[in-house]
């Protein structure tokens, strides 16, 4: 592999739990 | 007049370029309206899962963190509205499932750590993400492939069930074999299997329904083996647990039937090349309890030889089936209480659990074993039939 410039940034994601947050949230906000 | 020429794979770099603002219409189209019956039929499997990959990658080729943050949490909440919406539809989460675990896998094999590189070809290195480490994601996606496969066995086991005692127990497979009715006991059924009961051969081609499913789906090999062995473990544990409460399944005949069914789902195993899936195991605790419907139950030496063989079954379930047993006919004595004792004599060391029933709602852990592809990002085109013309290859 070619040797790299910079590390990679690491995205910190969020759990699963918070996605389904979300999209209660999400639906919540829709009509 | 602008001339259309058509670029040569060799000129894209398998990445597929999005406006934010479609985003919402990719994961309709590509997730939510999506049918595995419909158009996804003629997809190449795990399609879905590609063509997301390659909208990642262009995201973090632009190094847009926000872009890519949205597009996996709205992928990842796609998978879960369409599995709430259609979640006990075998194909549907069979489909997710595949798709799920292919997605999974293109993010570790680009994604640029060595140990998922092994088996890449150089311009497949080439395709690695160079601005985003997912590894978070990745967490998070194989805690939703896990959702996936438990609601997959949840599914299958509600197919199942309605099957197993009817199929297994009491439809005569081997017809007439039970000819002489256990004494003091109706006959259940007839040899032939009345309109709308199951047979074993209504069970196999069940399993025969689920396999080519997820191998249409292009589920993971390695996958479907874990699918296979848990479908043998339901069908053992319902099978047992049935023969552990009726006496009319404890007979010498029963034992013969239930032999020779196990034996039909061994050589369904044998033809799909499933012998290495754990599934025939599954089925120990069940073949030695019909062994011990069939084997001499008077002497000493009978016993010792009993105790040999089930170890498999626990003492409560050993017993039970002796106290159950019921002979074949009125020349067979039945199983004497002196016998019974000499059995809990010879296993009260054993010290195992009490439990007379198995677990038949028992799942086994899943694993995703890291299964990278050698299709090249590049090559892949998107049919008209998916509605993505939004989408441009780069």
């Amino acid at each position: 592999p070619t040797q790299r410039q910079r590390p990679r940034v690491l995205l910190k994601a969020p759990t699963l739990a918070e996605m389904e947050e979300m999209l209660t949230s999400e639906e919540e906000d829709s009509p | 007049h602008p001339v259309n020429i058509p670029r040569k794979e060799k000129d894209f770099q398998g990445m597929l370029e999005y406006k934010k603002e479609d985003e919402p219409k990719l994961i309709k189209n590509l997730i939510l309206d999506l049918k595995p019956r419909g158009v996804a039929v003629n997809l190449i499997p795990g399609l879905p899962a590609y063509i997301l990959f390659m909208c990642v990658r262009h995201a973090d080729y632009l190094n847009d963190d926000q872009k890519v943050r949205s597009l996996l949490t709205s992928t990842i909440n796609g998978i879960k509205k369409i599995l709430k919406k259609r979640g006990d539809d075998f194909e549907t989460v069979s489909f997710w499932l595949s798709n799920t675990c292919r997605f999974l896998h293109c993010l570790k094999q680009y994604s640029g750590e060595e140990g998922f590189m092994k088996h890449n070809t150089s311009r497949q290195n080439e395709h690695c993400l160079t601005n985003f480490d997912l590894a978070e994601y990745r967490q998070v996606l194989s805690d939703l492939a896990i959702q996936i496969y438990q609601q997959l066995v949840r599914v299958l086991e509600n197919i199942l069930q309605p099957m197993i005692v009817s199929g297994m127990l009491e439809h005569e497979t081997i017809q007439g074999v039970s000819g002489v009715k256990p004494t003091g006991l109706r006959k259940r059924t007839s040899s032939i299997a009345d309109e709308g009961t199951y047979t074993l051969d209504s069970i196999i081609r069940q399993l025969n329904t689920f396999h080519s499913i997820m191998c249409q789906h292009g589920m993971d090999p390695e996958l479907i083996k874990q699918v296979v062995k848990q479908m043998f473990y339901i069908i053992g544990a319902v099978t047992l647990n049935n023969l552990l409460l009726r006496k009319d399944m404890c007979s010498w005949s029963k034992g013969m039937q239930i032999r020779y069914n196990v034996s039909q789902l061994e050589e369904w195993l044998r033809d799909k090349n499933l012998m290495t899936s754990g599934a025939k195991e599954t089925l120990e605790p069940l073949i030695q309890a019909a062994q011990l419907l069939q084997v001499k139950k008077k002497t000493d030496e009978d016993a010792e030889a009993i105790c040999c063989m089930c170890n498999a079954l626990t003492t409560a379930q050993i017993v039970k089936v002796l106290n159950l047993y019921t002979p074949v006919n009125e020349f067979e004595e039945r199983v004497s209480v002196s016998f019974i004792r000499t059995i809990q004599m010879r296993m009260r060391d054993r010290k195992d659990s009490p439990q007379l029933l198995m677990d038949a709602k028992h799942i086994f852990p899943v694993t995703f074993p890291f299964n990278p592809s050698s299709l090249a990002l590049e090559t892949i085109q998107i049919p008209a039939s998916l509605g993505l013309g939004f989408i441009t290859r780069v």
